[in-house]
């Protein structure tokens, strides 16, 4: 829709493509388009050349429309519980956030919660072994929430500032698993005599509209207050973000764009949406 | 779902006698939504409804329903024989002379190790001999994992951990195979963008290397619109024989199966029900179209 002069129904086609395309779901697509529509017919959008910095901008506000998270470090160790669905990017996730805060100066430590998947632990604790961090663990098959539990003990008779446990990848279609996760978080804040400051829920850019109902039924079982979106390095869009926010309230904190520890940035909704368009 | 959604319709129209443009514009806009709902991806969508829409003009309609029952029902079975056909029944033939070779790829992710295990034993249950070769050397403990899988199938795996050359780790695996007299060969591979051209030439070295009888693309069903994108590219570097569909058991419509094969013509034969190695069945178009209309 780049470079037209009036706005037809082919452009309005055209936006409608570059939307859906995005991943920001047919229904969220029509409201925007409803949006520019009407600033045209209104006359505050005077000419269909502005419409790409109309759009941006109306994806910018959507984006921005969100309370900024506020990284409360009254208590200690400040505990990120970071869950969400299988091969979302959880684990590799971990390890760039265990980057960042230890080149922040913080002491970090790290929670094999998933005992579940092969070679799990393993993972972490290669991550661990890299970033020179201690990482918990218990043998395969151990209750998550007794992972959890030492580690948290150990964390804080440690002094560490900053923990984060992973959790095993689970759908939120399985019943059994979410209860686990509600059973993790309550062991948590019943060790630390305060819920975690951070739970995350890792969400995969290349997934399409299911993401929104993954970030509901996460928020709705375990207080998830955080969104990292992974895997922006693809030809993903990551369109869902827009729907996270807008319906859910929830902040996207990060985008992960590479399997390294540095491939993680704080989000911004400009350079976000600028990518889109990319 | 959709025959909930388009009752007032059917109600409404009951009685014409043929399908015209006119009595099933609702019914069309409602599947149009149904599928992007679905995850279908845009453009697909688009040449889908053209071509069911061209189809069902004209037709005459049965008795006792609407155009627009009658128009669902034909979107029905178009995408029923889009996605394989009501009798298809995926099969992999093994080679009369072995081993035969089965390579897996695809995004980060995707459930392939996972798969490898669940292919494993798919095949060792009937009797035959498999080798796991754990041709990922990025992930880390990636070679664990196939490992743990195989020890607990009591499935062998070829692994190389000193080895950084995924090439020769398939190779050196294959070679492992003919020698042990294995059946059946599974090899697993790192997870990959489609853009990142220095891996996609490493999976296409080992496909020459080795040159499997079947090449599997194993996708996400809850993939959006980028379904695309990567199978296009993966297919077009692979010549893919088949898609392996994982994480079904989840809630996602899968519409990423109607855009995969409408991108490259290949068919989509097993799908993941779930992390257990047993939960693996073969690919049902109908079960799947039902889940995608919604
Ligand atoms: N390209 C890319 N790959 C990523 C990104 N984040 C994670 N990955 C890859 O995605 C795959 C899965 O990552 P994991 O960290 O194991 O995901 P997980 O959510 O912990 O998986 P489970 O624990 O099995 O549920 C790995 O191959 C990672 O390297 C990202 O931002 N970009
Ligand atoms: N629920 C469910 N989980 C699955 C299925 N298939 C795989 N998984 C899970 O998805 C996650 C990722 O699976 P992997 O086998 O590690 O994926 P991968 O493609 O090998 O990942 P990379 O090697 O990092 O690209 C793991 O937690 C698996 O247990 C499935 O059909 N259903
Ligand atoms: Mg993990
Ligand atoms: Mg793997």
């Amino acid at each position: 829709f780049l470079g037209k002069k009036t706005i037809d129904d082919e452009l309005l086609e055209n936006l409608e493509e570059f939307l859906i395309t995005a991943d920001i779901g047919p229904q969220a697509a029509d409201m925007i388009i409803e949006k520019i529509r009407t600033e045209y017919t209104r006359g505050t959008l005077k000419d269909a050349e502005r419409i790409t910095d109309a759009l941006k901008q109306t994806l910018t506000e959507i984006l921005s429309d969100v309370e900024e998270f506020n990284e409360d470090m009254t208590n200690k160790p400040y505990v990120i519980l970071v869950s969400g669905v299988n091969g979302a990017g959880k684990t590799t996730s971990i390890a760039k956030l265990a980057n960042m805060y230890k080149n922040a100066g913080k002491s970090v430590m790290l929670i094999a919660g998933d005992t579940f998947r092969a070679a799990a632990a393993d993972q972490l604790a290669e991550w661990g072994r890299r970033l020179d961090i201690p990482v918990i663990r218990k043998e395969d098959g151990s209750d998550p929430a007794a992972v959890i539990h030492d580690g948290l003990t150990s964390a804080k008779s440690k002094n560490i500032d900053v923990v984060i446990a992973d959790t095993a990848g689970r759908l939120h279609t399985k019943h059994n698993l979410m209860q686990e996760l509600v059973k993790i978080n309550k062991v948590a804040e019943k060790v630390l005599t305060y819920p975690v400051q951070e739970s995350i829920i890792v969400l995969d850019a290349t997934s399409g509209q299911n993401a929104l109902t993954q970030a509901k039924m996460f928020k709705d079982a375990i207080n998830v207050n955080g969104v990292i979106l992974t895997k922006l390095d693809g030809t993903a869009k990551g369109g869902i973000a827009l729907r996270i926010v807008n319906e859910l309230h929830l902040p996207i904190r990060y985008i992960g764009f590479g399997e390294s520890m540095e491939d993680l940035r704080p989000f911004n909704a400009e350079n976000f949406v600028e990518a889109m368009f990319n | 779902d959709l025959n909930e959604k388009l009752s007032g319709v059917f109600k409404r129209l009951k009685g014409e006698t043929r399908i015209s443009e006119a009595n099933i514009a609702d019914a069309v806009k409602q599947v149009r939504m149904a599928l992007l709902e679905a995850d279908v991806n845009y453009k697909v969508v688009k040449s889908f409804i053209a071509g069911v829409q061209e189809a069902a003009l004209g037709e005459s309609v049965i008795k006792s329903v609407s155009p627009a029952q009658q128009f669902i029902k034909i979107v029905h079975d178009n995408l029923v024989d889009i996605l394989g056909g009501k009798d298809y029944t995926p099969s992999l033939p093994l080679k009369p002379i072995p081993p035969t070779i089965i390579m897996l790829s695809g995004l980060q992710g995707s459930g392939k190790t996972t798969s490898a295990g669940k292919l494993g034993r798919y095949f060792s249950k009937d009797g035959k001999n498999v080798l796991l070769i754990a041709a990922d050397i990025y992930r880390p403990a990636a070679i664990d994992q196939l490992e743990v899988l195989g020890k607990n199938l009591n499935i062998d795996v070829y692994s190389d951990k000193k080895c950084k050359d995924a090439v020769k780790i398939a190779r050196d695996g294959l070679e492992y195979a003919k020698k042990a007299a294995k059946d059946i060969v599974i090899v697993d591979t790192a997870g990959r963008l489609h853009i990142d051209e220095e891996l996609m030439k490493e999976v296409e070295n080992v496909k020459k290397t080795i040159s499997p009888d079947y090449t599997f693309f194993v996708a996400d069903a809850m993939t959006g619109q980028d379904a695309v994108n990567a199978a296009t590219e993966f297919n077009n570097r692979l010549e893919i024989t088949g898609v392996i569909l994982t994480k079904t058991d989840g809630d996602a419509r899968g519409g990423a199966a109607l855009s995969i094969r409408y991108a490259t013509g290949k068919p989509l034969m097993f799908i993941g029900t779930g992390e257990k190695t047993e939960e693996f069945e073969l690919f049902h178009p109908d079960r799947m179209a039902s889940r995608i209309l919604g």
